[in-house]
């Protein structure tokens, strides 16, 4: 297997840092992380992206509340901008309704990915953040193989199950040469809003051992917020103020 | 797009009937839904197997605690039997280690999935469920296209966003003309030990209303319990005895 070449980023793209946050398993709250992340880096002054490569289960346009498409112009795709400047490009934002099912196969699913980054004019970035979807498939291994990445955050979940399926994340990264920035686990406990009762749902923390065995920094715990699921559901995740990730020091 | 043709099932497979269990979205609970299913069907006495066509995140082996490689005979390969009879096939029995990744790109995803129903020696069946991966791309495309399903079973959770990629997978069997048999609504409310709160932690139910909405029958509400996230840890999904499916009367 030799190399595959990097793509070049359009002209118009000038990208200072490319992640991407992944997480294997399905529902761990990869999309919020990743919307959480560029909400905070963006806070923080930071010029951010978000490129949704989950291309047949885009979420991130919903969270942030943009319906516009993206304007096409000769150069390039312009990506759409959220209300507090971060820019975004997702195959959702190019569908009549955001409800239209995406039917695609391998091949489609990583030319739409190549074109994220061949194609949109993302303009000066400090960071860019690719959202993955879950799985080792095609759109993971293409941005893999063939984005130039800094590093990839790993998002997991207390479940076994899915300590498993990160697992195969990392090693997946491992064989492709991308550097793990560090893991993150979500939904690691509930509060009652009556009682104060903490509970685990899915278990105990596995986080810490995890990075620990895995040789990757851990990156911390997010609870979960009913508060995060109802932003994320109205189109609001800028407005969250509750735990904020732990800034990447990539 | 002329229709394309099922495929045959094996020589030595009689199944009766055969479903699909899909969610569009990850993380909603598909899988132990998959599984609940057929322990409740093998609890009444039916021949129960399960296809475990999520290529790259296969959980299912491991919610029942079955680790050894399924044999390979002349005729066909074999699938592997839980502790109270039900077969398994899964790509994950064939991996040396179960957290290795599986990398693969569409076609050789699509492949696999036909020879689990092309080549694999199922035996007299009543159900064989078919657990599908998250999207609308390869795995569910090939299952709907090229097995003769009777039917879908559709699994959401509360969140708008789930609802929204639960619509996807909704229209997308309506294109490919596979009946929907029903949507089950998964993690509606969690209960707290402590002094017996009702958390909706992902926001209000909406299973009624979306089953309504899509003109598919609703087959009720699972509550989030600690004790199920367990016993898929522990591989030991078979003895579950909190809130049992309603047996779909497809
Ligand atoms: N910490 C959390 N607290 C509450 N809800 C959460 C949390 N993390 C994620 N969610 C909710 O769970 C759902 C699934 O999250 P998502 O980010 O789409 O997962 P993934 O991208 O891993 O499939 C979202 O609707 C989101 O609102
Ligand atoms: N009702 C529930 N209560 C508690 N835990 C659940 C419930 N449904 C699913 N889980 C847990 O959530 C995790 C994800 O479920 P899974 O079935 O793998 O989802 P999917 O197949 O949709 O990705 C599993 O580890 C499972 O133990
Ligand atoms: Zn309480």
């Amino acid at each position: 297997r030799g190399t595959i070449e990097k793509l070049k980023a359009s002209e118009l793209s000038q990208i200072d840092r490319l992640a991407a946050v992944m997480s294997g398993k399905g529902g761990v709250g990869k999309s919020s992380v990743t919307a959480l992340l560029a909400v905070r880096l963006s806070r923080q002054g930071f010029r951010v992206g978000i490129m949704d490569a989950d291309i047949t289960g885009p979420s991130i346009p919903r969270m942030f509340g943009v319906r516009e498409q993206p304007a096409s112009l000769g150069f390039g795709i312009l990506p759409v901008r959220t209300r507090t400047g971060i820019s975004i490009m997702s195959l959702n934002l190019l569908l009549p309704h955001e409800d239209d099912p995406v039917i695609w196969r391998g091949p489609l699913i990583a030319g739409a990915v190549r074109q994220f980054w061949t194609d949109v004019a993302w303009g000066e970035l400090d960071y860019l953040l690719v959202d993955l979807p879950p799985g080792t498939g095609d759109a993971p291994l293409t941005v893999m193989q063939s984005l130039p990445l800094d590093g990839l955050v790993v998002v997991s979940s207390p479940q076994d199950l899915a300590v498993m399926v990160v697992r195969k994340a990392i090693k997946m990264a491992g064989m492709l040469g991308v550097p793990i920035l560090g893991l993150l686990e979500n939904m690691t406990y509930a509060t009652c809003p009556r009682c104060g009762e903490k509970l685990r749902l899915f278990g105990p923390s596995q986080g810490e051992r995890v990075a620990r065995e895995t040789g990757v920094p851990f990156l911390g715990e997010i609870p979960l917020d009913p508060h995060l699921a109802e932003l994320c559901d109205s189109g609001e995740i800028e407005q969250y103020e509750g735990v904020m990730l732990p800034l990447l020091s990539s």
